[in-house]
């Protein structure tokens, strides 16, 4: 304490993805918190790259400033994917 | 396109709808005429009729929700998500859920309940979402006016894949996408602003930044939602900052993201006669402040300052630019002209009066 800026907006950026992947791309609510920037292929970054695939951005599986614009664009509720 | 998993569909095309309630946000008349012009979207291309009901169960129940509403799918307030709805099939089968905490309106305030309405009930009749940046069933929102609104062709395709064509003589086409790297792709018009190229195409823009490879592609509607689609000329005035857009015998003025007040305003207040009724091609000299209107064959050379047409205009095309035929859109950058006719580019320098190079329209999207 106190919370690190850069630190806190990361936070609010993995709770955005997070549940922006649950409601739309059907990453399953495990409990355990991902890790935006473990490399490798968690399930959050395999989420991640289907979503930027699917908006035809370029697929880096991070939240980049093109993907996170598409995250907070206004949507129909239903999924992208079969859930 | 995407079907629903599973390719679920009405087995019969007499299908029924159930207002069953409305939003205190709008005109009740307007929600009903928000959802009559929404289904007839579908049944304009497809064989598939509705018929509205009162006081029993309909195919497509349709009414405003508000977060938890016993659907295991709570909706989340203002904005994020506006509205879901059920594929085809019994009971809540093709019900369509509006949430009631966003600013439903029949305009380009807030969402539009038309546009919106349109995509769901693309659910109720068993499409998924598209990955099409311009068709109806996209995810996100995108506002275009609803007296200007096409079925885009990705959904005609989809619906019809599932319910045949519609009854009518001549099938219904809509609008395609366009493709940065299609080579037939032809402009309406194109202008520079602040260093970046604006390339018109019908309601879609396409966005090329000199530092970026990646061009962009976004509803005119996006910047500029008192625009019209199909702009059919345009030019950056760099003294003024603006960019000065023409579809038929109107033109707007444009200073950032704000079509300025007070426009449109007729063509003719920059002193064209009343035969010319709409303008194809413009461009903005950089070094002499002259601006060059393109119409038919011929063009005009206005003074941005004296605010008059040049005298001796409008002159023959080929006089003074050469074989270069009809100009569809025109702009100037780093000193030379281009002139876009059809899928050809020609690349003009004003000091030497000569077409220096010949290339494709889609030359500068880096494909």
């Amino acid at each position: 304490f106190p919370v690190v800026p850069e630190a806190e907006d990361e936070g609010k950026t993995l709770q955005l993805v997070e549940s922006y992947l649950q409601n739309f791309y059907d990453l399953q609510k495990d409990g355990h918190h991902h890790h935006l920037r473990r490399s490798g292929q968690n399930p959050l970054t395999a989420k991640l790259k289907e979503m930027q695939s699917f908006f035809g951005l370029e697929v880096t599986g991070k939240p980049d400033l093109d993907t996170l614009e598409v995250m907070k664009k206004p949507r129909c509720g239903i999924p992208d994917v079969e859930k | 396109y995407v079907f629903t998993p599973g390719n679920p569909k009405w087995k019969r095309n007499n299908l029924t709808y159930r207002i069953l309630n409305y939003t205190p946000k709008m005109r009740r008349a307007d929600v009903d005429e928000a959802v009559r012009k929404a289904l007839s979207v579908w049944s304009n291309v497809t064989p598939l009729t509705f018929q509205r009901v009162e006081d029993k169960e309909a195919d497509i129940m349709i009414s405003f929700a508000y977060r938890d509403h016993q659907d295991n799918s709570p909706f989340d307030g203002p904005n994020g998500q506006l509205a879901h709805a059920f594929q085809p099939g019994e009971g809540i089968g093709g019900d369509v859920h509006m949430d009631e905490e966003e600013a439903w309106t029949k305009d380009g305030r807030g969402y539009n309940l038309f546009i919106v309405l349109a995509h769901e009930l693309g659910h109720s009749l068993g499409l998924s979402h598209s990955n099409d940046p311009g068709a109806l069933m996209y995810p996100t929102y995108s506002y275009t006016d609803p007296n200007e609104f096409l079925l885009p062709q990705d959904d005609i395709d989809g619906i019809q894949a599932i319910y045949g064509g519609s009854t009518a003589a001549v099938q219904p086409t809509g609008p395609v996408t366009p493709e940065a790297c299609n080579p037939k792709l032809t402009f309406d018009a194109i202008t520079t602003l602040r260093g970046e190229i604006f390339f018109f195409k019908g309601r879609y823009m396409l966005r090329k930044h000199p530092a970026r490879t990646e061009t962009e592609l976004n509803f005119i509607s996006l910047f500029w939602p008192r625009l019209p689609s199909g702009i059919q000329a345009a030019y950056e005035n760099i003294e003024t900052d603006e960019i000065i857009v023409f579809k038929e015998d109107k033109y707007w003025v444009i200073r950032g993201y704000d079509v300025l007040p007070g426009y449109p305003k007729p063509i003719y207040r920059f002193g064209f006669p009343k035969t010319v009724k709409r303008v194809n091609a413009a461009y903005n000299d950089e070094t002499t402040g002259k601006t060059y209107f393109f119409v038919a064959d011929r063009y005009w050379r206005y003074d941005e300052k004296k605010k008059s047409m040049d005298h001796g205009y409008p002159k023959k095309i080929v006089s003074s630019f050469g074989n270069i035929g009809r100009v569809d859109a025109a702009f100037q950058k780093d000193g030379y002209v281009y002139f876009f006719h059809g899928t050809t580019q020609f690349q003009f320098d004003p000091r030497a009066r000569q077409i220096v190079r010949q290339m494709k329209s889609i030359s500068w999207f880096n494909c």
